[in-house]
């Protein structure tokens, strides 16, 4: 329910203060999301595919990872989109580990690293601090998951 | 220097003592519609003059503010339960890298428009564009970080805003005398291919037990999963399934005990 809490805080004159925000004072609230927005968005695209082997053909580090138990995007849905790209395998699957235990799963593409976080829901730094944090600083750092 | 220093945030509400500094404010994106995208920075621990910058964003669309990545993800502080005052998180991304939280796009958060029927027509072009605009203008408030490494991040909806907006900066690379040091991007839970992210979604669903045989059957059967908009008859089928069938869970971790 942190959500809530966010509601409450950065509604707070004080809190915009030493924010510097909302300094036009804006004609509506503070609000984690935008329904206005959601139900007008305008145009989207059908398939972000494509942007990837252009990020990847120029060189690009990309990195696509998934908490295995959201159900709103869930690993199957990323599992079937990045199947699309049919890219070669370059570290074939593994389980990965932070602090002895299986973060979760990995595979290593040429040009995608494709990474589970286990027991993680749609916000995976929330539900798993120390995982995503590691995933972080592997990402960063330009290596593979850790395998031990 | 000076629109640095009037941006720089003494202290939060309630704020934990903290050695890092934070930066938090406005960059102008659109000057006829009087748009503009707040943003919010918090430096790294150590070494900020040579950590790399992390520009984060969530998803929705129309959720990509403070609220998510910055207080309940990767930022350094958690809000407390009153509400009252901020606690830190011991696993924040700023031990690793400066983040920088973008509300984006204009409509999301504190970030506005004077045009109000920019809410009404916003969309993945206009959020690239806006988001690329930042990104040069904040660069130039803050030079120090003009060739430092650069990654975007994001979950949900910005598997969208995350590869447009590094899209938008390498065709401006082309063109610009100052590159832009992106690296690379990293996307969570991202929303990626209309079509297959919907099979794969009811899938899941099935595979975890989660609906019917029948129920299954019929989505693969109605829906036809390359539409941007379904039929009625598939909407009613997902509304079925959520209302009917999963039960009182958080859709967004199925083992999670719901917020109610």
């Amino acid at each position: 329910c942190t959500e809530k809490y966010a509601e409450i805080y950065y509604n707070r004159p004080d809190v915009q203060k030493a924010l510097h925000a909302n300094t036009t004072t804006i004609s509506y609230k503070w609000t984690a999301c935008s329904e206005v927005l959601n139900r007008n968005w305008n145009d989207t695209d059908v398939s972000v595919l494509p942007i990837y082997r252009e990020l990847m053909a120029h060189g690009m580090r990309v990195w696509v990872f998934s908490g295995d138990v959201d159900s709103v995007v869930p690993v199957t849905a990323t599992r079937y989109s990045l199947a699309q790209l049919k890219l070669a395998t370059k570290i074939p699957w593994y389980p990965w580990y932070v602090k002895n235990q299986v973060g979760g799963w990995t595979e290593v593409y040429e040009g995608l690293t494709f990474a589970t976080v286990r027991g993680a829901g749609h916000e995976v730094p929330l539900f798993k601090p120390r995982a995503a944090l590691q995933l972080f600083k592997s990402f960063i750092a330009g290596k593979p998951l850790p395998k031990s | 220097e000076e629109e640095e220093e009037a941006d720089r945030i003494v202290e939060l509400p309630g704020q934990p003592t903290v050695s890092f500094r934070q930066f938090s404010g406005y960059v102008t994106v659109n000057r006829v519609a009087g748009r503009a995208l707040f943003y919010w920075l918090t430096e790294a621990t150590q070494n900020p003059f040579r950590k790399p910058l992390l520009i984060w964003l969530n998803g929705g669309p129309g959720c990509s503010s403070v609220a998510y990545g910055a207080s309940e993800e990767i930022g350094p502080f958690r809000i407390n339960k009153t509400a009252s005052g901020l606690y830190l998180n011991k696993f924040s991304w700023n031990t690793v890298a400066n983040l920088l939280f973008l509300e984006a796009p204009a409509g999301v958060g504190f970030s506005y428009s004077n045009r109000s029927s920019d809410l009404l027509d916003t969309g993945d072009r206009r959020t690239a564009k806006d988001s690329l605009e930042f990104v040069i203008r904040w660069l130039e408030r803050f030079p120090r970080y003009k060739n430092r490494e650069l990654y975007i991040s994001g979950e949900s909806y910005a598997g969208h805003y995350v590869p447009q907006l590094a899209q938008q900066i390498i065709m401006y690379n082309a063109k610009a005398k100052h590159p832009i040091n992106l690296k690379g991007i990293m996307v969570g839970n991202a929303v990626t291919d209309n079509y297959y992210d919907n099979l794969g979604t009811v899938t899941y669903w099935w595979s975890h037990a989660m609906i019917s045989d029948q129920t299954y059957r019929q989505l693969m059967s109605t829906c036809d999963f390359h539409r941007q908009k379904e039929s009625d008859e598939c909407e009613s089928l997902y509304s079925y399934a959520m209302d009917q069938e999963f039960g009182n869970i958080d859709q967004y971790n199925i083992y999670a005990p719901p917020c109610n």
